[in-house]
């Protein structure tokens, strides 16, 4: 673990007496080593482990009886810092409804979270109407339906031959008629660099100015997710993240590389595949997670 | 090309950064330069884009394997089960792997065995209609392997050439899944013994340094002969399959470069390579 390493190399630096600067970066190698094997992106890792740096030497931990615990610590807080938001909770309109778009890559869980999200807000005393405007992967407005029957919530669709931008439309006349205060659209899975797609999803935004755009990003994702998170930022805008499948044992470092990058906070993360599955973000969890 | 045009630290930072940038993970990372910077003294190296060249020839030498093409059987049946996590892109590339073996004058028949995701069953109907092949399908909910039993039985009875079984995703961490996966595998090994033919895993190209821990845990629960690596169209570049082709000895079959039926590609190691390095 971080910690035993972090043990043997103050271990081998104490027998030596003073600390030098290369003393201290052999310390952030470690630490380095750890977050890029959680994947967190590499530039984001350079970022913070200078802010690490500076925090520790602050603290003047070097010469401390337990400085590898301290360090740890200090890794910690700043992780938690870095992610946590004080602000969990979706954007509401002023005046109803609010409307929440999710978007992200394929298979990333956005239908899913959909169901989810729908199940959440039901249990908050809301009556969210579902949208299908995925008119392109086989099924995709059923699998919403289907969701939709498990908990009892309506689902508003017209098929696959009609223009998402349309789709959401008539979703919001649906809405008025039938005194749904939260309206949430299922998009279909895209990537950042079809500009076709990314444009639908700008003339979607447009049409329905949504109170809430979230990323549902999957949480095994490596690298990538800074290039596509920011893609995403910058060419639709986020307001916050749902973080998928954690039920799983990635170590899940795209949550700091997605909110380095975007800034925009973490607000649900998906545990697992029932609609109930879905929990709010835990920022220090979510530390002693990437940490291993 | 690169911008550095001498093998100087500099150059050593960058390449390290291409790699780690491209999920190839800090362990095979380190041992690439290693290697790298032993051929430069060995072989008097001195141009970046000469080392890129033995670069890329070294990392074809692990990532060509010999059975790199499917596994058929020429005078029967040939049984392709399909696994991995959730959301990888199983059921398209079914769909695309189906369409490829009409082509060639197969006769396809397909399971469909995830019995429990939403519309799991009417996503693989779409397909199978477009494709005009014949699917074994249960209701929703039901046992898949009893859908299995079926397709397999339905399969030798009606002489296809190919059966290819969808399973529901599933994360390789939850035990009482993998052992499904295993009862899967029983139930086409007890009628068809030879099968099957082929186990493929299906990784998603945009998945980090957990697609490793992934493929160890189906290798290890039910036996994988291949890989389809799937979303290779985005930005993500897959480099993770290195270490997952070189520790697990299991070749990488077709890559997913698309949501089309024709987005398939058997697996070029010198194109994935190019691809990487770009
Ligand atoms: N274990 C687990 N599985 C999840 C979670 N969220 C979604 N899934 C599964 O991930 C797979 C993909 O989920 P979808 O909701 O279809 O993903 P999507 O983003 O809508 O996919 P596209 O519309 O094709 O882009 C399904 O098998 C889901 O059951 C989660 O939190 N945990
Ligand atoms: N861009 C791109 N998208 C892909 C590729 N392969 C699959 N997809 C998309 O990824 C999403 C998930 O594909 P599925 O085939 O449903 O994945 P799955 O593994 O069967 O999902 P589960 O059964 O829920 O585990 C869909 O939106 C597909 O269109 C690919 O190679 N490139
Ligand atoms: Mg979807
Ligand atoms: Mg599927």
């Amino acid at each position: 673990s971080l910690q035993e390493r972090l043990q043997g190399i103050f271990q081998k630096l104490k027998r030596r007496g003073k600390l030098s600067e290369e003393d201290v970066n052999l310390a952030l190698r470690e630490i380095r080593i750890a977050l890029i094997a959680a994947d967190v992106n590499i530039k984001v890792v350079k970022q913070f482990t200078k802010k690490v740096k500076e925090a520790a030497i602050g603290e003047e931990i070097w010469h401390s009886l337990t400085p590898a615990q301290q360090v740890i610590k200090i890794v910690k807080d700043e992780l938690v810092d870095l992610m946590g938001s004080v602000n969990q909770k979706v954007n509401m309109a002023e005046t109803p409804p609010t409307i929440v778009m999710m978007v992200g890559l394929h298979g990333s869980g956005k239908t899913t979270s959909t169901g989810k999200l729908a199940m959440h807000f039901r249990t908050q005393g809301h009556h969210p109407l579902m949208v299908a405007t995925d008119i392109y992967r086989p099924a995709a407005i059923k699998q919403l339906e289907v969701l939709g029957k498990q908990i009892d919530i309506p689902v508003f669709q017209l098929g696959d031959k009609t223009a998402p931008v349309n789709i959401c439309r008539g979703a919001l006349k649906y809405a008025q008629d039938n005194l749904n205060d939260i309206i949430l659209i299922d998009t279909a899975g895209r990537l950042h660099i079809d500009e076709e797609l990314m444009d639908e999803l700008k003339e979607m935004k447009a049409e329905i100015r949504p109170s809430e755009v979230l990323l549902v990003v999957d949480s095994m994702i490596g690298q990538d997710a800074v290039t596509m998170a920011k893609s995403f930022n910058e060419s639709i805008g986020i307001d916050g993240i749902v973080l998928t499948k954690l039920d799983g044992d990635a170590r899940g470092g795209a949550a700091l590389s997605v909110r380095a990058v975007t800034g925009k906070p973490i607000k649900f993360v998906g545990v697992g595949e029932k609609l109930s599955a879905l929990e709010l973000f835990h920022p220090d969890r979510m530390a002693s997670r990437i940490l291993g | 090309f690169r911008l550095r045009d001498v093998i100087d630290d500099d150059f050593w930072d960058e390449l390290e950064e291409i790699l780690l940038t491209a999920d190839v993970g800090m362990d095979t990372t380190e041992y690439i330069i290693e290697e790298m910077k032993e051929a430069v003294d060995e072989h008097y190296i001195e141009q970046p884009s000469h080392l890129y060249e033995v670069m890329k020839d070294k990392l074809s030498e692990i990532m060509e394997k010999e059975n790199s093409d499917m596994i058929m059987n020429e005078d029967g049946l040939t049984i392709i089960l399909v696994v991995g996590v959730n959301g990888t892109g199983k059921t398209t590339s079914i769909a695309k792997m189906a369409n490829r073996y009409m082509q060639e004058g197969k006769k396809v028949i397909i399971a469909a065995a995830d019995t429990f995701r939403a519309a799991a069953i009417e996503q693989l109907e779409v397909w199978t209609r477009k494709l005009d092949i014949e699917i074994i399908k249960h209701k929703e909910g039901s046992d898949p392997s009893a859908v299995v039993y079926d397709a397999v039985v339905a399969s030798l009875a009606r002489r296809a050439d190919v059966l290819i079984i969808d399973t529901a995703g599933r994360l390789h961490s939850k035990v009482n899944l993998m052992n499904e996966l295993q009862k899967i595998r029983k139930v086409i090994k007890r009628n068809c013994p030879e099968g099957p033919h082929e186990t493929l895993l299906v990784l998603d190209a945009t998945n980090g340094q957990n697609a490793l821990v992934q493929a160890k845990t189906f290798q290890k629960a039910i036996d994988i002969t291949g890989i389809v690596l799937t979303k290779l169209d985005g930005t993500a570049r897959g480099g993770i399959i290195i270490a997952i082709v070189h520790d697990l000895n299991v070749p990488v079959k077709f890559i997913g470069v698309g949501e089309g039926v024709y987005d398939l590609r058997p697996f070029d190691a010198r194109n994935f390579l190019d691809a990487l390095f770009a």
